[in-house]
């Protein structure tokens, strides 16, 4: 099964 | 005071017309670099980042920094009203909730100007840090589109690998399955139509072809996509505006369970 990650995984809020 | 005069007023309407479908409503930012903007799809699965630098504009003014909140959609039925030879000038007052957009016609006999309100938008922005990437592939970007397109009517998702043979888009689904490989191909009449693959490591990653598609309606900006990917990385898929900037647009990556 797939998961869709999102982008806060990679990139913190600035 | 914001004044941006943009003599090829197709450009805006170009890039509106590559993001409208991904991101309802966004921040318009200007300051003394230029126009920019940075917004994510509402599930935050991706992100598209502008820039349109200031030395592009024939007059750019801007007083102090301004963000401007617009819906996409509506911004894009008001772009839609220029013409493609269209000179756009989009206007601002400090303080006011609205933004004007000018257009003029090359022989300067029909000039319109079309007022749309401003909204208030929390958004967060991200900060992207410079990444060395595994891979980097250059191609035509018309040939990137017809790719995810073919892929989607077989599958909802596209693994993308590189590897020394070139860059392999496959996909899966209930029908079958589907791989096509793009080599290096460096030996055309015109650099645009070359692919280039710059590789330090191979790489496979997957993507939903949902976004994959929605980034190609940004085709008409540039006849040439960069793709750049890093193994558990987002990643960037890059339409560049000629002499003005670009267009990028981040994807996270999908994972096995």
């Amino acid at each position: 099964k797939q998961k869709q990650q999102v982008l806060s995984r990679f990139f913190a809020p600035k | 005071m914001l004044e941006l005069r943009l003599v090829q007023g197709s450009l805006l309407k170009k890039v509106l017309e590559s993001i409208k479908e991904l991101v309802n409503d966004a921040n318009f930012d200007c300051s003394s670099t230029g126009f920019s903007l940075q917004a994510m799809d509402s599930s935050h699965v991706a992100l598209v980042a502008l820039l349109l630098r200031s030395e592009g504009f024939e007059h750019y003014r801007c007083d102090r920094n301004l963000s401007m909140g617009m819906n996409l959609n509506n911004m894009a039925k008001m772009l839609k009203c220029a013409g493609n030879d269209d000179i756009i000038t989009i206007k601002a007052d400090d303080g006011s909730d609205t933004v004007t957009f000018m257009f003029e016609s090359p022989t300067q006999d029909k000039i319109s100007d079309f007022e749309m309100k401003l909204m208030d938008i929390d958004s967060e922005h991200l900060g992207i840090p410079e990444a060395e990437y595994d891979a980097i592939v250059r191609m035509p970007s018309a040939e990137f589109a017809r790719i995810c397109k073919d892929l989607s009517s077989i599958g909802d998702t596209v693994v993308i690998s590189v590897t020394k043979e070139g860059v392999k888009f496959s996909t899966k689904g209930d029908i079958g399955a589907a791989n096509i490989v793009c080599r290096q191909n460096t030996t055309v009449d015109k650099p645009d139509d070359a692919t280039v693959i710059e590789m330090k490591e191979p790489v496979s990653l997957q993507f939903a072809l949902r976004y994959t598609n929605f980034f190609t309606k940004a085709t008409p900006l540039s006849s040439t996509v960069t793709i750049s990917l890093s193994n558990e990385l987002p990643v960037v898929v890059e339409y560049k505006i000629a002499e003005m900037g670009y267009v990028r647009f981040y994807l996270a990556p999908k994972i096995e369970e």
